[in-house]
């Protein structure tokens, strides 16, 4: 469908992605916690979307198998070859 | 009116009041955390009082200033009478 495959290219073009609620604490910590590790994610923010909100999570299920929020997405090549691995799995790590 | 009257009668009747949202996971792990410590608290999901829920989090708002959830009362005198203030406490200096 056309949704998925705005949500396919969401992802592969953007190395971090959050699907996020932003009234949602969860997703807010998350947001942060790639900003303070110069990561600007790309978000968005599904109760901003109107109808098209709830089919995108639906959406995400289906591809993911999580239904909750914050859905996120890294790819770990890509952030590699820009030198950006390092600085996330450090934070992971010292979790 | 009648609604902030059960809302004051609510939160005299009860040592721990939780007003909350069953999908929120800040909600989840306040909720938890009184079980854990042996306290039951009073459980109020505002998202399951259809048109209600938003009108009782407008008067939280005005009541405590506070228009987020989860928001939680506590009657430490009461709670100190019943000899369960000191596990709460233990819990927050240990946190
Ligand atoms: N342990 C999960 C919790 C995820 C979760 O329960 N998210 C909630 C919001 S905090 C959710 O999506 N609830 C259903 C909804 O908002 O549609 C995580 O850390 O991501
Ligand atoms: N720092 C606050 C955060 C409270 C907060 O932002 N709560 C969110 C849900 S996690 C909220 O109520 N958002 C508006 C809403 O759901 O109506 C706390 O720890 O209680
Ligand atoms: S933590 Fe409260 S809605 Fe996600």
């Amino acid at each position: 469908s056309r949704l998925e495959e705005t949500i396919k290219k969401t992802i592969t073009e953007n190395p971090v992605v959050v699907y996020s609620k932003t009234w949602c604490s969860y997703s807010s910590e998350v947001k942060s916690l790639f900003r303070k590790l110069g990561l600007e994610p790309f978000v968005i923010e599904l109760d901003e979307m109107g109808a098209q909100g709830p089919q995108v999570q639906k959406l995400l299920e289906r591809l993911t198998g999580q239904h909750t929020v914050p859905n996120v997405f890294i790819d770990t090549v890509k952030l590699h070859h820009k030198g950006e691995l390092e600085p996330l799995l450090s934070e992971a790590v010292a979790k």
